[in-house]
């Protein structure tokens, strides 16, 4: 899972 | 990255790039709320600073920027160019009534209390009201041009296929952003009554109008 504040969603 | 994600991402470029060219074909924006595209500009702008600090992948910043150019060009277009074609009259929403207490909720719940976090919490709680000077002008006027419609439709079924894929997320990564979900879950019920008349009268060949 993406690290928590990393915003790859647009 | 799944199709759900995919095709939000293709539907919100679908949307920008339909109103864009709708106003550069026609030479008009009639129809279109400025002051809900001025919302959308602050809206990108405010989610993507971490294009200075943060490099996801060559996508996430191609996109980022293309959203970010083509709002930017649609209210240049609206409030420059084709200033003459803006109908300000019927443009009336009260943008403040969303950014003030947007900005306030912003500082009281999201993920972390630093500028850039609340920046983009902001703006995710904005976009998630952000159609609603439209709706109003339309409302107002009673009518909508069909390509219009379009331009809604497409940017309203964006936030649905997200939600979607927060849904596929949670199953398949283990992720889930509550501020994300919350907010889309809004932003998807403002469209419903759209959504109904579009399925109803537009894509049965009708203009969208409203009963007086």
């Amino acid at each position: 899972p993406p690290a928590e504040g990393d915003h790859d969603e647009l | 990255m799944n199709i759900f994600w995919l095709t939000g991402d293709l539907s919100h470029l679908a949307a920008i790039v339909i109103l864009l060219l709708k106003i550069w074909k026609t030479r008009s924006c009639a129809g279109i709320s400025g002051k809900g595209q001025l919302l959308f500009a602050l809206v990108f702008t405010t989610r993507y600073l971490d294009l200075l600090t943060s490099f996801i992948s060559l996508y996430n910043t191609s996109m980022k920027l293309i959203y970010i150019a083509c709002s930017y060009a649609t209210v240049y277009l609206i409030y420059m160019k084709f200033k003459a074609t803006y109908d300000g009259n019927h443009d009336t929403f009260r943008v403040e009534f969303l950014v003030v207490p947007v900005g306030g909720l912003s500082f009281l719940i999201n993920h972390d209390f630093s500028p850039l976090e609340i920046l983009c919490t902001f703006s995710i709680y904005l976009e998630s009201v952000a159609i609603l000077p439209q709706l109003f002008m339309i409302s107002k006027t009673g009518e909508a041009e069909t390509i219009t419609t379009h331009y809604l439709f497409f940017l309203g079924l964006y936030r649905a296929l997200y939600l979607v894929n927060s849904i596929w997320r949670f199953y398949f990564e283990g992720c889930f952003d509550l501020i994300a979900v919350v907010a889309g879950v809004v932003q998807t019920i403002l469209y419903c009554d759209f959504f109904y008349l579009y399925i109803t009268k537009v894509l049965k060949g009708k203009k969208l109008s409203l009963p007086a």
